[in-house]
């Protein structure tokens, strides 16, 4: 049997609501290591991948490897049922056809759990080639998402450019052009809010805003945000998730035809 | 213009 209990179950809340804009269905791959996660949005444009390790379980238990075909959409809906403060656990039988969700109030005066079918996905799992980045950013990640935000105004696709000094992001369109140019912090003190900058070389790529904005839905995952870009290959956008994984999506870069 | 192309253009099925 499989069985997984997080204390702190407002992670796994978290992780759906960074999830579920951008798939409707997925396979959670259950084994010894961890849970994993792995598809492309409805599109096939960009790419969601999602690693939890056992470690970071309060109870692991995966008897044999198992991949449970979800519906995020039932997911959601599930998980919107347990409270921040609940303990989760996630459980299944080998080869069962439901999962079942428990939410433990923190004073166990209330348990609640919920099963739910599983779907039958076709595997489509890619390999992701180790890159080594011409450029590594990392933000604080209430910024990205608020320069996402502002930026996805002015155009459909945003402009980050990046050099030692900082890194600019841009967007043009009918209403005009912005810019946002981000200095790379002189102090990092305060680790979370910097902007620290890994440059190989200078890069500058352009990318879909609406994929970006569908990625900063993971922003309440982790106070930084880390961005890793070369020229020509998918954009990554990584959220830790505490000191138990993290979510990835992979974006390519739009290419002048 | 600018052509958006898909992760499978990079990514190969395992």
């Amino acid at each position: 049997m499989f069985e997984a209990r997080l204390l702190q179950g407002s992670l796994l809340k978290k992780v759906m609501e960074a999830l579920k804009e951008l798939l409707n269905e997925a396979a959670w791959d259950c084994s010894d290591a961890g849970i994993q996660l792995q598809a492309m949005d409805n599109s096939h444009v960009s790419l969601v991948s999602l690693n939890l390790r056992a470690e970071g379980f309060d109870k692991y238990r995966c008897d044999r490897n198992l991949s449970m075909g979800m519906n995020l959409g039932s997911m959601s809906k599930i998980l919107k049922c347990a409270s921040n403060e609940d303990i989760i656990t996630i459980k299944a039988q080998d080869n069962a056809d439901t999962v079942t969700f428990v939410f433990e109030s923190p004073d166990q005066d209330k348990v609640s759990d919920y099963e739910m079918k599983l779907m039958n996905l076709d595997q489509e799992h890619l390999g992701i080639p180790e890159t080594d980045y011409a450029c590594t950013i990392r933000l604080p990640s209430s910024e990205f998402a608020r320069i996402c935000r502002d930026l996805s105004q002015f155009g459909e696709s945003m402009v980050i450019s990046c050099t030692k000094e900082g890194v600019r992001f841009s967007a043009t369109g009918d209403i005009g052009t912005g810019n946002i140019k981000l200095a790379q912090s002189a102090k990092v003190d305060k680790e979370e809010e910097a902007v620290v900058i890994e440059m190989q070389e200078p890069v500058s790529l352009t990318f879909a805003c609406r994929y970006l904005n569908s990625f900063t839905k993971a922003t309440s995952l982790s106070k930084s945000v880390q961005l890793s870009m070369s020229p020509e290959v998918p954009l990554v956008v990584e959220y830790k998730i505490e000191d138990i994984g993290h979510v990835r999506y992979y974006l390519a870069p739009k290419i002048e035809d | 213009t600018v052509a958006q192309m898909g992760i499978l253009a990079f990514f190969t099925q395992d």
